[in-house]
């Protein structure tokens, strides 16, 4: 079989316009990391489930994506994260919900699924589950940029609906 | 949201997606990301999905599950497949996008927002895209 990969790292309301050049460039290199380290596995013939781990891991390390550090901010000024990783073979699943403090959320999904007799996590449990399996973590500073506590001030300051930041920015 | 979808070598799909949320949620508000079946799902039988989106809109429509269901069931392919379930979410209000891969080899994606950060890679290369009419 020949293997593919895709990816994505966010739809909206994308325009030439308004996204400045440099920040073009940082995201179109992300996205080809992310790839190149997916194809890098797959190409061995290594599992599709390792791959999207691995794929998804650069995204949530690049703050110009919604996950991981470069997470939005909820109403009260936090950062929380949810994740899922499933396996069409078996089609076991994990998820987590509201994780706060894994450095990779999607590896904690993974553990869910791989280390629990359980398919979703949420909250501090999920956190704490996180710890007990020895996964990074990482404090509030590291998931937090200053672009996303300047999305939720506009928000704050203009009144916008939730669905109107989050498909101009997430 | 991120996300991947991928076929290995041996024929076995899966899917991964990792989100931040919407910005300012309150009431440990929680979208389409986590749950299993609305924005992620595999299934050897029909393909992998990955979504990104109004999450809200995606848990009604049970997005991922109900493209996976479309080819397993009803012979559609991944594209015709994607397309249909994303029309049914445009239907109640809602946009994003997703990404698929088949056990068969397809690798698409559909969406109806004006631009999807993604990209694919198979043996034949790589291709990034930003806006709607890469």
């Amino acid at each position: 079989t020949d293997w593919k990969l895709v990816i994505h790292g966010g739809a909206g309301v994308i325009e030439r316009s308004r996204l400045k050049p440099e920040q073009e460039k940082e995201i179109r290199a992300a996205l080809d990391l992310a790839l190149q380290t997916g194809s890098k596995i797959l190409a061995s013939g290594g599992d599709s489930l390792d791959a999207v781990e691995a794929a998804v891991k650069v995204l949530e390390n690049d703050p110009n994506f919604n996950a991981g550090r470069g997470a939005v901010f909820t109403y009260d000024g936090t950062n929380e994260m949810d994740s899922a990783i499933m396996d069409g073979e078996t089609r076991n699943a994990g998820a987590v919900a509201g994780v706060t403090a894994t450095k990779n959320p999607i590896s904690l999904a993974r553990a869910v699924m791989e280390d629990s007799p359980h398919v979703m996590l949420s909250g501090e449990g999920a956190n704490q589950f996180s710890k007990e399996q020895g996964l990074e973590q990482a404090p509030p500073e590291y998931f937090a940029t200053p672009e996303r506590r300047r999305q939720l001030d506009e928000l704050k300051a203009r009144k916008l609906s939730w669905f109107d930041v989050d498909l101009k920015y997430g | 949201t991120v996300g991947a979808v991928a076929l290995d070598t041996k024929g076995h799909v899966a899917a991964a997606t990792s989100t931040g949320g919407l910005t300012g949620k309150r009431w440990d508000r929680i979208g389409d990301s986590p749950i299993i079946g609305a924005g992620t799902y595999a299934d050897d039988r029909a393909c992998a999905v990955s979504a990104t989106g109004a999450g809200e809109y995606f848990i009604r429509a049970g997005v991922a599950h109900e493209i996976c269901a479309r080819i397993r069931m009803k012979g559609d392919g991944g594209k015709e497949a994607a397309d249909a379930v994303m029309a049914e979410v445009k239907a109640l209000g809602g946009d994003g996008g997703v990404i698929v891969v088949t056990p068969k080899g397809e690798a698409t994606w559909s969406f109806n927002t004006p631009g999807m950060y993604r990209g694919k890679a198979s043996a034949e290369g790589r291709t990034v895209a930003i806006f709607g009419d890469e």
